[in-house]
This record gives C-alpha cells, sequence and structure tokens, in this order.
C-alpha cells in the first residue's frame, strides 16, 4: 500500500460525507446504500465512523459529473477514467466524484429497483416471464399507459408480483419539482418538447419540465434512465428501435458492425442510414459500490497500490464476493490504527475443544439405524480453512446456544457469550457422521433438542447421536418441486417456518406436517429482507436473513433493524 | 464456410473518438498518471525517457518490466480505471 506525501489523514474520526448529486442509472435509494456500503469497508477496519449530511459542507463531498465538471481534470467519456478523489483536507480535497459516462451498476447488468405495483419496491427480477414469454427488460407490454414495468420474481404468472421501472412518466429526480413527473409535451423557450432533453445545459443531463410550461412555471426535474437506454452517442436515454437498418442491412439487436473498438451499439430510430441516430448498448456496467469504495479509500489517504487483489489497485475489476484485501487493512489501519472492538485480522485456530456431550433423549421416532458415538471430542480439522476467508456459508444455525457456521464439510463455531471469534473448523461427519457434506439448513428443536438438518431433498434428526433419516422432504409435506430447504425459524414450542426460494411453509412438529394456508411469499411477510436470501435462522430473538455476505435482521415486530457483514458481526472476525 | 465479413468502419455522429495509435495512448496514459513527467529546474527541461517511464508504470501494474510497449502493457492503458495519478500527486 501507499499513503500521499505528507501521510495526509483526516484529523478527527468521525469523518463527514455528502451527496450532492445523483446518477440517473439507478434509483437514488440504491446509490446512497452502495456510498453507505463503500463507506463500511473502512469503518470495518478502523476507528473512524462516517455520518451522513444533507446539506452544508461535507469533509467528503460527493457527485456525479461528466468530462468538464469543475475541475482541473475532466473526465473521457464512456470507460477510461470511471472516477476520482482528492486525499484528505480542506475544500475539495477530500471529494470524490464519479464520471457519469459511465453506465453505474451494481456490477452485473441494470440494477433495476421498482416503484409502486405490489412488490413492495423489490429489484426487478430478469428474465421473467409474462404470459409465456421470457423478458430480460422492463416492458410496457400489457400496459396501455406506455409505464415500463417488470416482475419481481421468475415469473409474473405465477406469483404475479410486479413493480414499476425507472421512467420520466413516472417521477424525476433532482431539480426543483420534489420528484414530480414530466408532462409532456411541455414548453421552453417558446417550443414544445416531447420528452426529456438536454437542451439548455451543458452537463448532458437529460431533463423535462413538471408543469406544461417551464417558461412559465420554472419547474423541472432530472429524467432517470430507463434499463433499455443507450448511453452517450447522440441519442442517451432513448431505447433501441429494433429492427434498425444499418448500411442497408437489417438488425433485430445490438451490434459491434461499423466500430473498431467492439462496443456493441443500436440505432434509437428504425433507420440509422436516414436518421443517424444511435447510442451504446447497455452493458454490465461498473459496480458503484466497488469504485466508491476505492475512491473513498483516497479519501481517507490511500494512494494506489500496486498488489492487483487489493481494492487500492487503479484498474477497475469485479469481484462478486468482495472482501478488503490484507493490504488495505495494513494501508488504512497505518493513518487511523485498527478498530476498537474485536480484531479485525483473522484469529488463529484454537486448540482442541471438547464440544459439549450430546444429551441422549428418548425418541418417539423410529430411527433408520443408529449410530454409535465414536467420540464426543471435535477437534479443529484444518487450520488453514479459515472461517473469516469464507465468503458465504452453506448454512448458518444456533445449536446448544452456539452459532454453528457450516460449509463443504466443515463448520465453525461462536459462542454466543463471548467476542473471541469462530473456533474450528471441524469436521461435520465426525460429529454429525450420517449428514452430507452441504448442509442447506439446519435447526434445533428448543423442546426436544432434536437436530434437523437439511440437505437437497432429504432430512435428518439428530437425537444426540441418533439419526434418524435421511428422509425426503416431500414427507413432510413440502412439494415435489422443492429442491432445498434454505432456512429454517423455529416459532414457538412446535411451529417451524422452511424457507426455500421465495417463499415459506410452515411444519407442525408434532404433527410433522406442513400447516395448510402455506407456502407463503416470504417477501409479503417479512417485508425488507432479500427474497432471495440463502439461509434465514433465528438467533437471540431475531430473524436473521442472509444474502451473499450480508445479513438482514428483523426485531420480533418484523421490522428490519440492523444489515451487516456476517463476517464481522456473527464471525466475529 | 460462411463468407467473411468485410469490416467497414463508421464515424458515428457525437461519438467521443478514442482512435489514437498505441504510442499515442502510452504517452498519454503515462503523462496523465504521473509516470511520464516533465522536471522544470533552473529553466532546463529534462524528460524521463519513455522506456523508463514505462518500466515504472510495467512496476506499478504487475507487469513484466521490458520498458517496451508489448501488447501486455497497451492492453493494460486500455482498461477502465480510477483517474487519481499513479505517481506523485
Amino acid at each position: 500500500y501507499k499513503t500521499f506525501e505528507g501521510d495526509l489523514k483526516w484529523d478527527h474520526k468521525d469523518v463527514t460525507y455528502r451527496v450532492i448529486n445523483y446518477s440517473p442509472d439507478m434509483d437514488s435509494s440504491l446509490i446512497d446504500d452502495a456510498f453507505a456500503r463503500a463507506f463500511k469497508v473502512w469503518s470495518d477496519v478502523t476507528p473512524l465512523t462516517f455520518t451522513r449530511l444533507f446539506d452544508g459542507t461535507a469533509d467528503i463531498m460527493i457527485s456525479f459529473g461528466r468530462a468538464d465538471h469543475g475541475d482541473p481534470y475532466p473526465f473521457d467519456g464512456k470507460d477510461g477514467l470511471l472516477a476520482h478523489a482528492y486525499p484528505p483536507g480542506e475544500g475539495m480535497q477530500g471529494d470524490a466524484h464519479f464520471d457519469d459516462d459511465e453506465y453505474w451498476t451494481l456490477g452485473k447488468g441494470p440494477a433495476v429497483k421498482t416503484r409502486y405495483g405490489n412488490a413492495d419496491g423489490a429489484m426487478c427480477r430478469f428474465p421473467f416471464i409474462f404470459e409465456g414469454k421470457s423478458y430480460t427488460t422492463c416492458t410496457t407490454n400489457g400496459r396501455s399507459d406506455n409505464l415500463p414495468w417488470c416482475a419481481t420474481t421468475s415469473d409474473y404468472d405465477r406469483d404475479k408480483k410486479y413493480g414499476f421501472c425507472p421512467s420520466e412518466l413516472l417521477y424525476t429526480f433532482g431539480g426543483n419539482a420534489d420528484g414530480a413527473k414530466c408532462v409532456f409535451p411541455f414548453t421552453f423557450q417558446e417550443e414544445e418538447y416531447e420528452g426529456c432533453t438536454t437542451d439548455g445545459r451543458t452537463d448532458g443531463y437529460r431533463w423535462c419540465a413538471t408543469t406544461d410550461s417551464f417558461d412559465r412555471d420554472r419547474k423541472f426535474g432530472f429524467c432517470p434512465s430507463r434499463d433499455t437506454a443507450v448511453i452517450n452517442g447522440n441519442s442517451e436515454g432513448e431505447p433501441c428501435h429494433f429492427p434498425f437498418v444499418f448500411l442497408g442491412k437489417k438488425y433485430n439487436s445490438c451490434t459491434s458492425e461499423g466500430r473498431n473498438d467492439g462496443k456493441l451499439w443500436c440505432s434509437t430510430t428504425d433507420n440509422y442510414d436516414e436518421d443517424k441516430k444511435w447510442g451504446l448498448c447497455p452493458d454490465q456496467g461498473y459496480s458503484l459500490f466497488l469504485v466508491a469504495a476505492h475512491e473513498f479509500g483516497h479519501a481517507l489517504g490511500l494512494d494506489h497500490s500496486s498488489i492487483r487483489e487489493a481494492l487500492m489497485y487503479p484498474m477497475y475489476s469485479y469481484v462478486e464476493d468482495f472482501s478488503l484485501h490484507k493490504d488495505d487493512i495494513e494501508g488504512i489501519q497505518y493513518l487511523y490504527g485498527r478498530k476498537t472492538g474485536p480484531d479485525p485480522t483473522p484469529p488463529q485456530p484454537k486448540p482442541p475443544t471438547t464440544a459439549p456431550m450430546p444429551d441422549p433423549t428418548t425418541s418417539e421416532d423410529k430411527p433408520d439405524h443408529t449410530t454409535l458415538p465414536t467420540t464426543t471430542t471435535t477437534r479443529p480439522v484444518d487450520p488453514t480453512k479459515d472461517a473469516c476467508k469464507m465468503t458465504t456459508f452453506d448454512t448458518i444455525t444456533v445449536i446448544e446456544g452456539n452459532l454453528h457456521f457450516f460449509k463443504d464439510g466443515l463448520y465453525w463455531t461462536v459462542s454466543s457469550g463471548s467476542d473471541s471469534g469462530p473456533k474450528g473448523p471441524f469436521s461435520i461427519s465426525e460429529r454429525w457422521s450420517d449428514l452430507p457434506a452441504v448442509i442447506d439448513s439446519a435447526f434445533e428443536d428448543n423442546l426436544t433438542k432434536k437436530v434437523y438438518f437439511f440437505s437437497g431433498p432429504q432430512f435428518w434428526v439428530y437425537t444426540g447421536q441418533s439419526t434418524l433419516g435421511p428422509r425426503g422432504i416431500v414427507k413432510l409435506g413440502l412439494e415435489n418441486d422443492i429442491q432445498k430447504v434454505e432456512g429454517s425459524v423455529q416459532r414457538g414450542k412446535s411451529k417451524v417456518l422452511l424457507f426455500s426460494g421465495e417463499k415459506f411453509w410452515r411444519l407442525d412438529l408434532k404433527a410433522q406436517k406442513i400447516d395448510s394456508g402455506y407456502p407463503r411469499f416470504t417477501a409479503s411477510a417479512f417485508g425488507g429482507v432479500p427474497s432471495d436470501a440463502h439461509d434465514v435462522f433465528f438467533y437471540k430473538g431475531h430473524m436473521y436473513f442472509c444474502r451473499d455476505r450480508f445479513y438482514w435482521r428483523m426485531n420480533s415486530r418484523r421490522q428490519v433493524d440492523r444489515v451487516g457483514y456476517v463476517k464481522y458481526d456473527l464471525l466475529q472476525c | 464456410w460462411s463468407v467473411p465479413i468485410k469490416t467497414i468502419n463508421v464515424t458515428f455522429p457525437g461519438d467521443i473518438i478514442k482512435n489514437m495509435t498505441d504510442m499515442e495512448r502510452a504517452e498519454n496514459y503515462l503523462k496523465k498518471f504521473g509516470y511520464l513527467d516533465t522536471l522544470h529546474r533552473s529553466g532546463f527541461q529534462s524528460m524521463v525517457s519513455t522506456s523508463k517511464a514505462l518500466k515504472k508504470m510495467q512496476k506499478q501494474m504487475g507487469l513484466e518490466e521490458t520498458g517496451e510497449l508489448d501488447e501486455a502493457t497497451v492492453e493494460v492503458m486500455k482498461r477502465p480505471r480510477c483517474g487519481v495519478p499513479d505517481v506523485g500527486n
């Protein structure tokens, strides 16, 4: 790692930031979230805190701009330079600028958050099925008001879950009209406009009036980009027109013909040869979170690293499961010290630990076979397998009061009463000899202390060292097409919620049957958590929904009261 | 066998043209990111040689330090990146 000459750094730990404006590429809430997560990357490993200001001057002023955007370092159109930031200090120092000629996403194509509809603002799910046809973008099909919409599950025909996509016909951002929708036609300098325009501006942002006359009312807002809109060219914001004619040939999709840089483009009218209206087709885009985390590194005092895997390496590359590189951690801690509290560096595996003796209880179940315990001692099997380096786990659950993290035949434990980090790894097969390597979900019955394990379409029940199973989950009343149970949460004494995909079922433990009235949609019963959580469990009075490296914690009033990293908050790395 | 397509390059209106030779791109890159610096000392302008600057850049980027504008170096120069200079501030 490298710091700036003179080790420039903030002289206070409570750093403030302010988002000056937004990109039309993503919903403002997604942008705010990306910035907040980017700051958290650094606050997780230092004593720094980041507070957002909504007016006045903050230490780190964040803005989007194009080309010449008010500092001596102009951006260069799409690709090339993505962003820059200044090292800590007064004035422009500490500020971060993002090139709005880039297509900002979460790194994997359009990130489309819906509004209205019946999906509580969920993200669009692409592709989705509508009337038997697959859609990879928002569509206006099925509507007479020309509003683009999308399904928020993979099958609208089945689930009927939908929301509206960004459109100037629905809302604007910025400006002075409080997000009101565009009014077409509107007059500007006595000319009539039927759509968003960049006229009257030098920064290239598309805008519209929110009344029928800008000349009279001076009310305006910026137009959000549709997911189908082209980037750059001379028709920014317009959708591709398919088919279109180019050099006399008909094209039904984006093409790189005519360009020597390999970029895909399309015409925004039916005939490029006649109209010459075009733009670049939407691509994967750049992850605003990753770029922001890098830029904020500069804003905190880190210069470029020469380690390719480090966040502070100057080149962009998308990584799905991001975690801060050791080099970045060492760099930022050189400037600001370590975070007080749990040690941010991975703990060394502890010496052999004795697991609590299982309490064999009699069971009404008739075991398929019984495995006699060979040992009641668990010991780390491979100290190099560090839980803190795992990005995701097959499942997380609480057994005997302690968190258990399962992954590929191994598990780690975290004691609920200590902050000493994870212990392990231990071998699953040593403690539960009948189980397969991959456990999709598990829970311990509060009453009988039996532990239920789910893997694929099967489940096992452990009573001490005795096993029942494997049995098919269909025997519990789950449908045949359910591939696996991804989450399980006990409710009361004898009910357990089982999660799979975007639905959940309620299992009656006594009857060993699914209650009637299920399945239900997770999104409708548990608002604010990811509908595609890959793990759900109950811990210390809260439900945890995990997706990727993050968890959403829900309290007993079904409010999400915390979103955090599994690694730091639960594993205590 | 399909007939090879004859590629025709078109000048698109409003396109931000980045067509430049590899050497132009390299000089631009080395200057912009601080590898190729002009130093003013007592009115004498000295320029670090391009080869030396290339080596410095190749070292920073984890490339083989050839000091020559090889294919790998050109490719790296085309990749999206942060605008903060790598050398000097």
